[in-house]
């Protein structure tokens, strides 16, 4: 996350570490003691596959490590590295992990309209990805910082006009725009998967809006951050969980 | 002599015709039509010796209705014997015509001319033979005959004339009811083969009580032998029964009974009634459970009679260490009950499943006790409910909303702590 600020331990307790062979591969978060909602690009298979959680520093002893019984990616999602439509996933863990108050998963949101995302609606993106412009390496510590949803036409525009030397990117309904304007605040490399959450006031409880997925540079000016938009997915979502529950 | 004609039209004279007629003469056309035709004759000349009664010279005419009509005298001096022009039908497809002189004919009459037509179809509906109709209920008339149907629930007889009643195997289960012959008080159909079956479960004893109108056609001198009822009773012969007085009432002492009647081709008569019914030996009058209540209430209960025993709201029917969903009792042969009687116990839930990440405090499980669940920390309940349950009638736990299902005890979500709480 760059632009953001360190976590502190309990601050943001739905936030999962995803690593394969030991490396973090990306984020996710936690929606229920034993699934791990993240984005279908940072899974691939689940050999050497594991999440940990209940920490902010990557070499916390308290944390959590668990494993994968199972995974599901979105039977629509066929990333080439230009579309990235569908980009979301669920872990079964083989185990259920103790809650804690550095563990907790974050709500689902409802179909009720006060979710549907609106230009403007601050959220907090976190993970332990890129976190300066000028360095390519993760952040030690988790970082999180507040942006704002982008205006979806203006964003979607201005990547419908841009050529990248693979292709033209492809944004479609089931994203969200996200960051400032004139840049300087965004996820990164490092971040996918990870929470981009809402507080519904009138809970006053923190939900998912978003997962981090994909972007053109980090921090850009003119060029937003994009989610995987999460209201699209609650049929699947809950499906899933409860057909292998 | 005689002579035969046929086809579909001719003629034929008196002899000599049309110089006089020789005397002593007695001669005989018969004339057949095509089947299905009628034949029409008539006369061009007809000049016999008139005579009271025709009894000297005549023209006879001899239908194969047997109807004969005799013609003399001249048509022209209008006597009263003459066919004048009239023209002269057979009822069916023959007809005979015989001419006679006899010894004199001294005015010297010429005789006459007659001419036959076989033009018009028989309508043999309307024909009527000794006095009854060609069929039974509908009769439909077609060129060279004509065939007969029967109303809806009546099938033609063998003798494609007679409708008889659809009246055999009909069998009756109740513990009371009526038979009665077909159409029954109107007249009973002809050549009717009717049995019908009562039959109860071994037991029962089955009464006959014959009402009027009794009506089945008799003779005065032989005992019933044109229509019979006749019952039969296990291996007990009733009858034969007919004519006009109803028989006594008949306690066969058997649950298995069997009516016969049989009806000839003849006969207006109204045929019979028979009110039956049943006993059998009764079963103590049950008595009610406490808390419980016994429907239907009956003065008495005899075999096949059932009772069902229900008990009041939140208790529950048990016959030793078994809870019964339902409880109905049957009256056998004999009379005994087939079971002993249920008692009535409080309902009771036992004891209420556990949940995960949770617990469930109570004290008592019968009915319309309470319990609560609640789940452990960082879990709550999910649909966010107050986790109370009843012991229900029904033996069951339920929630406000009547769901038996204990709650789910899911994680908290969203609440963290820290920054992000503010």
């Amino acid at each position: 996350v760059i632009g953001g600020e360190d976590a502190q331990k309990n601050e943001i307790p739905w936030q999962v570490m995803i690593l394969k062979g030991g490396r973090l591969k990306g984020g996710g978060v936690l929606l229920r003691d034993d699934w791990v909602l993240t984005a279908a690009h940072v899974l691939q298979d689940m050999s050497g596959l594991a999440v940990k959680l209940g920490l902010v520093k990557r070499s916390d002893p308290d944390a959590v490590v668990a494993f994968p019984k199972d995974i599901f990616i979105h039977p629509s999602y066929h990333h080439d590295g230009l579309n990235f439509d569908h980009d979301i996933a669920l872990i079964k863990l083989k185990q259920k992990v103790p809650l804690s108050a550095a563990i907790m998963p974050v709500c689902l949101p409802g179909k009720e309209e006060r979710f549907i995302l609106q230009t403007n609606d601050y959220g907090t993106v976190s993970g332990w990805g890129v976190w300066h412009k000028t360095s390519n390496r993760g952040s030690y510590n988790l970082k999180y910082a507040e942006i704002p949803v982008a205006d979806f036409a203006e964003c979607k525009a201005k990547y419908d006009a841009l050529v990248t030397p693979n292709g033209r990117l492809v944004v479609t309904d089931n994203m969200v725009c996200a960051g400032l304007e004139q840049g300087g605040v965004d996820s990164c490399q490092g971040d996918s998967g990870g929470p981009y959450v809402f507080l519904d006031k009138q809970s006053r409880s923190w939900y998912i809006g978003g997962i981090v997925s994909w972007g053109y540079t980090c921090a850009e000016a003119g060029y937003y951050g994009m989610y995987t938009k999460v209201t699209n997915y609650i049929d699947w979502i809950e499906d899933i969980m409860l057909k292998n529950s | 002599g005689v002579e035969l004609l046929t086809g579909l039209f001719g003629s034929f004279t008196s002899p000599n015709f049309p110089n006089v007629y020789p005397n002593n003469q007695l001669i005989t056309w018969n004339i057949t039509a095509p089947a299905g035709h009628r034949l029409r004759l008539y006369f061009t000349h007809f000049e016999l010796e008139p005579s009271l009664h025709c009894e000297y010279d005549y023209l006879q005419l001899i239908s194969d209705d047997n109807s004969t009509v005799r013609f003399c005298g001249e048509g022209e001096k209008n006597y009263a014997d003459s066919p004048k022009n009239a023209d002269l039908y057979s009822s069916m497809t023959t007809m005979s015509v015989t001419f006679r002189s006899d010894y004199s004919n001294e005015e010297r009459f010429t005789g006459f001319q007659a001419y036959y037509t076989a033009e018009e179809d028989i309508d043999e509906c309307v024909i009527a033979v000794d006095g009854e109709r060609a069929c039974d209920h509908y009769c439909h008339n077609y060129i060279g005959s004509f065939y007969c149907t029967c109303r809806l629930g009546y099938q033609l007889h063998a003798n494609k004339k007679d409708c008889t009643a659809e009246c055999s195997g009909q069998v009756l289960i109740d513990r009371s009811g009526e038979l009665t012959s077909p159409d029954y008080p109107l007249f009973y159909p002809r050549m009717s083969q009717c049995d019908y079956t009562i039959r109860l479960p071994d037991g029962f004893q089955i009464n006959l009580d014959f009402v009027e109108i009794f009506d089945v056609e008799t003779h005065p001198g032989v005992s019933c032998p044109y229509d019979v009822l006749m019952i039969t009773a296990d291996s007990r012969e009733y009858g034969p029964f007919c004519g006009t007085k109803p028989p006594a009432r008949i306690e066969t002492g058997a649950h298995q009974v069997r009516v016969t009647f049989r009806s000839d081709g003849s006969g207006k008569n109204r045929g019979w009634k028979i009110k039956y019914s049943s006993t059998a030996k009764p079963c103590p009058n049950p008595m009610a459970p406490l808390r419980g209540r016994i429907y239907p209430q009956q003065d008495q209960y005899i075999l096949t009679d059932t009772f069902n025993v229900t008990c009041d709201l939140g208790f529950q029917l048990t016959l030793g260490d078994e809870k019964l969903p339902f409880y109905q009792a049957t009256c056998l042969k004999g009379g005994f009950w087939d079971g002993p009687l249920p008692l009535c116990t409080l309902v009771d839930c036992e004891a209420p499943n556990n949940v995960n990440n949770g617990s469930v405090q109570f004290s008592t499980t019968t009915y319309k006790s309470q319990i609560k669940y609640s789940c452990e920390e960082l879990y709550t309940i999910k649909d966010d409910t107050d986790g109370v349950y009843t012991c229900a009638d029904d033996g069951y736990w339920r929630d406000a909303l009547g769901r038996k299902s204990p709650p789910d005890c899911i994680p908290i979500c969203g609440k963290p702590t820290g920054r992000l709480a503010k």
